[in-house]
């Protein structure tokens, strides 16, 4: 358990950030409403 | 060999919006009574491998109803969606169609329609009139009142109700019920069916000679009534685009 904590530790520190202004896409699913939700 | 899903396709993309466009139009043009649905939302779009240039979707569409009667030559783009003030109604489809050499198919479809809830409409709209069943009493009064006043007052072909659409009922601070109706015309003039109305046979089924049309009645505190009907064959038939199928649908309900 010490080796997994280890290595959860080291994948978080070299994620890479998301540049300044990034938007994160929307989900493919479901779409965009056109009208209104009832 | 079980067939292999692609990436998947947002509900969004291009590609979903040209199936779920076409499904819309296979919807609108197999359903008999009523009006046309238009989309609303995209809810999941499913892609499936068949072969070369064939794929199989799976599509599940939000719609919503529209004030064009399925009779009506009006194109989809032109027609209103209703708005939750006039009790909106929801559609809910699933379609499975057939992109085979980039021509879209359906192969099956299932919709279920249900109103919006009635306390959701009174909230936004408190004195809105809700919709009523088509056999309430109010209702087939002011149908028939409404297509007796209308053929009593033209000249033209003698109407005949084909369906009553949809009815609406507000109770405060007037009573008033609203009523939208189909008709056809017949072979009579107002005239000659009031000398035998059993006489009066519907014309032959030309989109021309369908019609439709809206009459309010007012019950209280006052009574009054105005009706309003068009034959369609006024209007400039404009068939709406891709109802054209290269297989008529399997299994569709």
């Amino acid at each position: 358990s010490v080796a997994r904590r280890a290595v959860a530790e080291v994948a978080q520190h070299n994620k890479v950030p998301h540049p300044v202004g990034f938007v994160p896409p929307p989900p493919p699913c479901p779409g965009k409403i056109r009208h209104f939700k009832i | 060999v079980p067939a292999a899903p692609l990436a998947p396709l947002g509900c969004d993309d291009p590609e979903s919006e040209a199936a779920a466009e076409f499904a819309v139009n296979y919807i609108n043009g197999h359903n008999h009574h009523g009006f046309k649905f238009d989309l609303n939302r995209i809810e999941n779009i499913r892609m499936i491998h068949q072969g070369p240039n064939n794929y199989v979707i799976f599509l599940e569409l939000d719609l919503l109803e529209t004030s064009c009667h399925v009779l009506s030559p009006t194109p989809l783009k032109n027609c209103t969606v209703r708005s939750i003030t006039q009790h909106a109604v929801e559609g809910d489809c699933d379609v499975k169609l057939q992109k085979l050499d980039g021509a879209f198919s359906v192969l099956a479809s299932k919709c279920n329609s249900h109103a919006d809830s009635s306390e959701d409409v009174l909230q936004i709209c408190p004195g809105c009139a809700l919709l009523a069943a088509f056999n309430n009493t109010e209702v087939l009064t002011a149908v028939a009142t409404a297509l007796n006043d209308h053929n009593s007052k033209t000249p033209d072909a003698y109407l005949r109700l084909l369906e009553i659409g949809r009815a609406n009922i507000q109770y405060a601070p007037a009573h008033v019920v609203y009523v939208e109706f189909a008709v056809a015309a017949t072979n009579c003039s107002a005239a000659e069916a009031k000398d035998n109305v059993e006489a009066c046979q519907l014309l032959p089924d030309d989109q021309s000679n369908f019609g439709f049309c809206t009459a309010t009645m007012v019950i209280h505190p006052s009574q009054d009534l105005s009706v309003d009907c068009r034959l369609y064959g006024h209007q400039v038939p404009t068939p709406d685009p891709g109802v054209t199928y290269s297989h008529p649908g399997y299994d569709t309900s």
